[in-house]
């Protein structure tokens, strides 16, 4: 008998790639979701959680983010602000989160 | 305060044009 395949066929004993794929990162991971980088979640999470009514300063976030530099820590705050994640509260130093819930 | 209060008004809004 002929093999009627030029090559001989395997079944799939992988997933179908890509499509259909839900599931995997469940937990808070550090991905970047949202549009966030990971240093601007870092920097919004810490917001998130500073019970100081009042919110955080930029040299608490510096001082907990000490692997990044101040430029950076500025820029994410800047961006978060611009986004309406957090404000500014007794100055332009302090900030609290918009979406703490 | 009040300044506080606004720019937390203002913040929310531009995330509520943000989820739009």
């Amino acid at each position: 008998r002929k093999n009627l395949m030029g090559a001989p066929r395997m079944p799939p004993s992988f997933p179908a790639a890509g499509l259909g794929d839900t599931g995997g990162y469940g937990g808070g991971g550090s991905l970047p979701v949202n549009g966030l980088t990971a240093h601007q979640s870092q920097v919004l999470n810490l917001i998130k959680n500073c019970p100081d009514a009042e919110g955080m300063s930029l040299q608490e976030l510096k001082f907990q983010l000490h692997n990044i530099s101040m430029a950076t820590i500025k820029q994410a705050v800047e961006f978060l602000s611009s986004e309406g994640h957090i404000y500014s509260t007794v100055d332009d130093d302090h900030y609290k989160s918009t979406d703490a819930e | 305060l009040e300044r506080i209060r606004r720019n937390k008004e203002a913040a929310l809004q531009r995330l509520a044009e943000r989820n739009v």
